[in-house]
């Protein structure tokens, strides 16, 4: 018997928000410390990996480990159909081919369900290995996505520079170019306000602009994103979800051919 | 440039 609870239906909507643009299906891997999501977009350039943590939620009961494939258009579908302050179920028998949402209304006088069919997904599972990162920013979501917004509209690759002075956003086209700097925040009043940059080693990487966007539709989950760097591997783009767990993307570079 | 796989990169567990 699997069952999650969460108190409020809004950063289940916000999680899948931020998926369901790169994944059309995905395997939740339930187990007593949580779930999982890892999976690749349909191009194999980038890796969603989510994690929620047991003891975050309201209610958490895995009797046995189950992995529950699931079309994320549907189950967006389904979420669609909850208040934003609705309690949500998330419930399955052991072995069931269905899993069942239950959204219960504040006042505990609507309650509905619905059963989604799930799916058998043979996706590949990726070991990630632990990496050192020669450069971690942590600036605004919001001006994240704001930057990947504005520079897409010149090429359909950015260049992430990365020094001990700020990290410098680049993009360059048949239009024109564009350079979006950012120094490290020295005075700090609002921690979410703050760009932060440790760095050992400075880092030039190039990505599509068409998957940072795509990664930017997590924003609603967190003031902050993390962002980390090494030479000739994959950028991870980080969002938090408050004490829930948080949301990985991987992204592979552009490489010189 | 050339868009490089995330699967050249992490290994199949």
């Amino acid at each position: 018997m699997f069952e999650a609870r969460l108190m409020n239906a809004t950063i289940l909507k916000k999680i899948l928000d931020a998926v369901k643009d790169l994944l059309n299906e995905g395997t939740f891997d339930c187990s007593d410390s949580g779930i999982q999501l890892q999976a690749m977009d349909n191009s194999h350039v980038s890796l969603v990996s989510l994690t929620l943590r047991s003891d975050s939620f309201d209610k958490f009961r895995c009797d046995r480990n189950l992995s529950m494939g699931m079309n994320l258009g549907t189950m967006a579908k389904i979420l669609k159909c909850a208040n934003n302050d609705d309690t949500v179920t998330i419930k399955a028998q052991d072995n069931a081919d269905t899993v069942t949402f239950m959204f219960e209304s504040q006042n505990h006088e609507k309650v509905s369900d619905y059963e989604m069919k799930l799916m058998n997904l043979d996706q590949e599972h990726l070991g990630i290995p632990d990496t050192d990162y020669s450069c971690v920013v942590r600036m605004p979501s919001m001006e994240f996505a704001r930057i990947c917004r504005d520079l897409a509209q010149f090429s359909e690759s950015m260049v992430i520079c990365c020094t001990k002075e700020g990290v410098k956003f680049s993009a360059s086209g048949d239009l024109g170019s564009a350079n979006v700097k950012l120094a490290q925040t020295s005075n700090v009043d609002k921690e979410e306000e703050a760009v932060i940059i440790e760095m050992q080693e400075p880092v030039t990487l190039t990505f599509a602009c068409r998957y940072l966007n795509a990664f930017t539709k997590a924003t609603p989950l967190c003031n902050q994103v993390q962002l980390s760097m090494s030479a000739d591997v994959p950028l991870v783009v980080e969002y938090r979800i408050s004490d829930l767990g948080h949301i990985r993307y991987y992204l592979a570079p552009k490489i010189e051919e | 440039m050339a868009q490089s796989s995330i699967t050249s990169y992490f290994s199949t567990r």
